[in-house]
């Protein structure tokens, strides 16, 4: 059927634009950092900067891998550029902080970068911790659903096409695309018995709320160190964020 | 479109 194409789509869309494997994730999921590496990094994160532009680099990669998402979901392209625009600008960080639940374990609040899972310890060099709190948490709640890979699909899928963002050209075509993606991923949750997962999801408000946490503390960030040099964080980053 | 040229040109990179 139809239906049963575009969650196809869905999935492979997903897959072909994983950074990392579920089962690789799994596997490493009890590598953690060791202390005297959480001191080596934050040693290294002492010039200013330093931690904020590593994990702006993470983040942008992430976020390429975003774009790649949406250029395979069925219609994306077919949407007019801005809205593509708006769409990706709106929604790239909020799918990579859905995406995290994957690569969190929740049972030490462990997150893999940069080759093994990290407690929020190894990012008290950002100076927000916080806001790292929150993405933790966030992350846990999401874990705690035992979401599987085509679940987790679907709500990247779903954060991204969302014809409430602002700024939209033809909210219309976003809504039916959008309608179309919800369909699917209801009847998948059908066929699952896992229907119970939509009233558990987080609300799209938390996430919205992250993101405007995100850019307040790169602001103040900025703020902070007004000798950095732009050209500090990538273009990406500096294109979506500030 | 010139706010957003590196978004605006990984989405039109299909080789990509």
């Amino acid at each position: 059927s139809p239906m049963e194409q575009l969650t196809q789509k869905v999935l492979r869309s997903y897959q072909e634009t994983c950074q990392l494997g579920s089962e690789e994730l799994q596997l490493r999921r009890w590598d953690t950092f060791s202390r005297e590496e959480i001191c080596t990094y934050q040693r290294q994160a002492r010039p200013p900067g330093k931690m904020w532009q590593r994990c702006a680099g993470r983040l942008t990669e992430a976020i390429q891998l975003v774009v790649e998402f949406a250029k395979r979901l069925p219609g994306f392209l077919e949407l007019c550029q801005n809205d593509q625009i708006v769409l990706l600008k709106a929604g790239a960080l909020e799918v990579v902080l859905v995406q995290m639940c994957r690569a969190f374990n929740g049972e030490n609040r462990t997150v893999f970068f940069e080759g093994k899972y990290a407690s929020a310890e190894l990012f008290r060099a950002l100076g927000c911790h916080e806001f790292i709190s929150s993405i933790f948490d966030f992350a846990q709640s999401l874990c705690a659903l035992h979401c599987s890979e085509s679940e987790v699909a679907f709500l990247c899928a779903l954060v991204l096409v969302n014809a409430n963002r602002r700024w939209l050209q033809d909210q219309l075509q976003v809504a039916r695309l959008q309608g179309q993606l919800e369909v699917a991923f209801r009847l998948l949750l059908r066929r699952t018995q896992r229907e119970e997962l939509l009233p558990r999801l987080p609300p799209q408000a938390r996430l919205r709320a992250l993101c405007s946490q995100h850019l307040e503390q790169l602001q103040a960030f900025l703020r902070l160190h007004p000798g950095l040099l732009p050209s500090a964080f990538p273009p990406l980053y500096r294109e979506l964020f500030t | 479109k010139e706010k957003h040229k590196i978004l605006h040109r990984l989405l039109q990179d299909s080789s990509s």
